[in-house]
């Protein structure tokens, strides 16, 4: 599974 | 990064660095519940991993380092160093009435939406950063029960609540910011975020009404 969710947040 | 995003950071930077501090100067960590910063140092541990598998800045990368430290820091001071000066009987939440229902929720409740595997690295990470969304959301309980069992709150330790409350509440900002002008947004931790600061609401208040016009955090009788 890829995640296209990415942090930047923190 | 917009200047509440920022500002959002900084003020959760303030927060942790007033209570290491406060916890340092006083050579005391009466008034400080510890399992708060268990949770809290949870919801570092559980939500950084990326640290490991996903590079966004030197900004992103240190301030999650700083964060850790810190949040390991405190428990040293708390659980080792000034262990005598710990008010644990007042520092009674039942912490899983927290952690259970916020774990099942970060299994059901997530971005992959996808069955669990082992070995799916980025289905662990991604699970382990909602469930430390949703923990994070209500890890100050404890330290609020805390402060209503004693029925005060040191004036330092009322500015670590407050810069800590406020972190939030510029983040929701932010996401509204980033709504509009970048059409990013990212219900889980919105929905978390609000539940994060509304938990504030009534310290938000007692502060403003009392700690800001120089009088000691006392909750009425």
């Amino acid at each position: 599974t890829k995640s296209d969710v990415d942090h930047d947040e923190l | 990064m917009n200047i509440f995003r920022l500002t959002g950071d900084l003020s959760h930077l303030l927060a942790i660095i007033i209570l290491v501090l406060k916890i340092w100067k006083t050579r005391s960590c009466a008034g400080i519940s510890g399992k708060s910063q268990i949770l809290f140092a949870l919801v570092y541990f559980t939500r950084y991993l990326d640290l490991f598998t996903n590079y966004i800045s030197l900004y992103n990368s240190f301030m999650k380092i700083v964060f850790i430290g810190a949040s390991l820091a405190t428990l040293y001071l708390m659980y080792m160093k000034f262990k005598a000066t710990y008010d644990r009987n007042h520092d009674t939440f039942r912490i899983e009435f927290l952690l259970i229902p916020v774990t099942l929720l970060g299994l059901l409740v997530n971005h992959e939406f996808t069955p669990l595997e082992i070995g799916d690295t980025v289905l662990v990470v991604q699970v382990l950063w909602t469930f430390s969304i949703y923990l994070e959301s209500v890890a100050i309980l404890p330290q609020l029960f805390l402060v209503s069992k004693t029925g005060e709150a040191e004036t330092i330790t009322s500015h670590y609540l407050m810069a800590l409350g406020s972190y939030r509440a510029l983040y929701l900002i932010n996401w509204i910011w980033r709504y509009y002008f970048e059409g990013f947004y990212d219900l889980i931790a919105i929905v978390a975020g609000i539940v994060q600061t509304v938990l504030y609401c009534d310290f938000f208040y007692l502060y403003i009404t009392r700690v800001i016009r120089g009088r000691a955090l006392r909750l009425p009788a």
